[in-house]
């Protein structure tokens, strides 16, 4: 599922 | 946090820690393409901005600030600084052929239709190919110094560690990004002729040289 919190990798 | 994303991250930073030192110690920026810098300090400026709105860590926000960091300063050496050892005639690649179809796809396939969505997408996007200014000069020139191959296999394993990540993820968040995952799956298949020059030459106390 995409991640709706925003992108949390580098 | 898994120990892929953790090493991926470690080695994308010993890549421009690297490239930095490389440049700072020998004063000399030759054989080192700077349109591939600029394209990486756009990719960081464009998917970093979130920066501005979003909080996610210690960890992340001072890995985000040390990469622009970074990318910029080596930029500055490489256009500025030893602007004289720059080898410009050989960095002949046209980045417009990649920033502007990267543009359009981040326009066309993206996850959310907003400004800073479609920036981010043009930054994984455009990261997936930003190597290849670097690809091109060292074909060009048909060698390369050792200290600038190991940047480049630390770059490479970084996207590499990520696809492991992704894969982590996926069987244990059900955590998927689509476009993450094309994007790294490309920009790894680009360093696959690369590491394998890597493993048979340069490992084996070669200079990396191509044939004629």
């Amino acid at each position: 599922e995409y991640n709706i919190y925003g992108h949390d990798e580098l | 946090m898994n120990i892929f994303r953790l090493t991926g991250d470690l080695s994308h930073l010993a890549a421009i820690i690297i490239l930095l030192l490389k440049i700072w110690k020998s004063r000399s920026c030759a054989g080192i393409s700077g349109k591939s810098q600029i394209l990486f300090a756009i990719v960081f400026t464009a998917r970093y901005l979130d920066l501005l709105t979003s909080f996610i860590s210690v960890y992340n926000t001072s890995m985000k600030v040390i990469y622009i960091g970074c990318a910029y300063a080596t930029v500055y050496l490489i256009y500025a600084k030893f602007r004289a050892t720059y080898d410009g005639n050989h960095d002949s690649f046209r980045v417009e052929f990649l920033v502007v179809p990267v543009g359009g796809l981040a326009v066309l396939i993206n996850h959310t239709f907003s400004p800073l969505e479609i920036l981010w997408t043009f930054s994984i996007y455009l990261e997936s190919v930003a190597i290849l200014p670097q690809l091109f000069m060292i074909s060009k020139t048909g060698e390369a110094e050792t200290i600038t191959t190991h940047y480049l296999f630390c770059l490479g394993m970084y996207r590499t560690l990520y696809l492991f990540n992704w894969v982590w993820r996926f069987y244990f968040e059900g955590f998927f990004d689509m476009i993450a995952i094309v994007a790294g799956l490309v920009q790894t298949v680009l360093y696959c002729d690369f590491f394998y020059l890597y493993v048979t030459k340069v490992l084996k106390g070669k200079k990396l040289s191509l044939p004629a």
